[in-house]
């Protein structure tokens, strides 16, 4: 993780339903990659992380100090994709969700 | 009563089974999670569907949703007849298609004996040839949970003989929405041939199910999955399943309070970087206290203000806490 960029992006995390306590009843992923976003959203932000124009005013609002107290834009995930879940309901039947917003796509400071 | 038409548009899924004699095993991780439960036809169906909707995009049958419901056989006035259990489906499930799915053989009918007549001594008797193959008829009736009756009747199709063993399909969308509409979520179908059912089938792979195509509402609220699959142990009864993983331990969970200090933001395990309050709101940890239910609500976290003002605005009823029980807490502490 040493070597990861600083500033806003999209790093890697495998979700593994054992370490949560699911695989007892999730037939199908065992696992996904699911990534998360971190790093920096200084002043000035480079074009890479996608700022919301209220991103860029409040990093420059900050940047100046006008108002103490302000904090940076926070990086968050901006595309998402769904992940289909096949599982075991109360009564074991077999059951299908296709649940949105499961993994990263791209981040970006909001 | 419905007389569903006996083909309608069935949603591409289900059709891409409905005329397989056996569909062949599914290959991959999934069917080994099923275990022996993925040698029947249903499991078999479900994993064609994950594989086929879990690229993505893909929604299935136009929805975000396919629930499959297993046969439980039992015989009435000598009869076979396959009950479904519908309540596991969500209120904020909206019912798209629902289709019922059943293996038939052909039956041909045995040639008839004609009485010989008296008078002619040791005439032979002849045999009529067989007649045309039984028509089978199938009888859907829904009743509610704990109710003796028959139920009510939902629907009757008249199933043309196949020409050989195969599953066929047959839409049961208004059966099903009618019956849930009327809160009679036990529904049973009965395969009738009209003449004397040949021997009560067994149980066996090739028993019907039942497959629901919904839209659920609710699936996009935010944290939607933890609803469905933030559970503990859903096969808890008194001895352990036998494919029950190790780890499913059949003592009842030990509910754990943790000191709720208002809306939770986040999903940070509480009492890690806290100490429960000791204060007039702290709720004492209760050791024999049970889950009131398998399902935890989640609550949303205060922000670092209202934290501050821990006590004044505690139990905001629209709160909710995120809540595990001592093992998890130990791994998390672990890792």
């Amino acid at each position: 993780q040493w070597d990861e960029p600083r500033v806003c992006s999209r790093r890697y995390l495998k979700v593994d339903f054992a370490d949560i306590g699911w695989n007892e009843w999730i037939i199908s992923p065992k696992s996904f990659d699911a990534y998360y976003c971190a790093g920096a959203c200084e002043f000035p932000m480079p074009k890479i992380v996608r700022p919301s124009n209220h991103a860029t005013i409040q990093s420059i609002v900050r940047a100046v100090g006008i108002v103490p107290g302000i904090p940076e834009p926070c990086c968050v995930p901006d595309k998402m994709n769904s992940l289909g879940v096949l599982f075991l309901d109360e009564n074991r039947n077999v059951v299908l969700k296709v649940y949105p917003n499961m993994s990263v796509e791209t981040c970006a400071c909001r | 009563s419905h007389t569903v038409p006996a083909r309608s548009a069935l949603p591409a899924a289900a059709d891409g089974l409905v005329g397989h004699k056996d569909a062949q095993w599914p290959l991959g991780d999934a069917a080994a999670a099923l275990g022996p439960g993925a040698r029947d036809m249903v499991a078999v169906h479900m994993l064609r569907l994950y594989e086929k909707y879990s690229r993505r995009g893909a929604r299935p049958g136009g929805g975000n949703t396919v629930r499959s419901f297993r046969a439980r056989l039992e015989v009435v006035n000598q009869k076979a007849v396959y009950f479904f259990n519908l309540t596991s489906m969500q209120d904020s499930e909206m019912i798209l298609t629902a289709t019922f799915h059943f293996y038939s053989e052909p039956r041909w009918p045995q040639a008839r004996e004609v009485p010989c007549k008296q008078r002619a001594k040791n005439a032979s008797c002849r045999l009529l040839p067989p007649g045309p193959p039984a028509r089978q008829h199938l009888l859907f009736r829904s009743l509610s949970q704990n109710t003796a009756t028959q139920g009510l009747l939902r629907g009757a199709m008249a199933l043309a003989p196949p020409p050989r063993g195969l599953w066929q399909a047959k839409d049961i969308s208004p059966i099903v929405k009618a019956a849930r509409r009327d809160g009679e979520l036990l529904l049973s179908a009965q395969l009738d041939a009209g003449e004397k059912d040949p021997g009560v089938p067994r149980p066996s792979p090739h028993a019907p199910y039942i497959l629901v195509y919904a839209n659920d509402l609710a699936i996009s609220e935010p944290n939607s999955v933890a609803v469905t699959l933030q559970r503990y142990d859903p096969f808890q009864t008194g001895d352990p399943e036998p494919g029950a993983a190790p780890n499913s331990s059949a003592d009842p969970r030990v509910r754990r309070a943790t000191q709720v200090t208002g809306p939770l933001q986040d999903n940070e395990l509480p009492g890690l970087d806290e100490r429960p309050a000791h204060g007039p709101h702290a709720q004492p940890y209760h050791k024999h206290e049970l889950w009131p239910s398998p399902f935890r609500a989640l609550k949303s976290r205060p922000g670092r203000k209202d934290r501050r003002r821990k006590g004044q605005d505690a139990f905001a009823a629209s709160s909710q806490v995120l809540d595990f029980d001592e093992k998890t807490m130990q791994k998390a502490r672990r890792k």
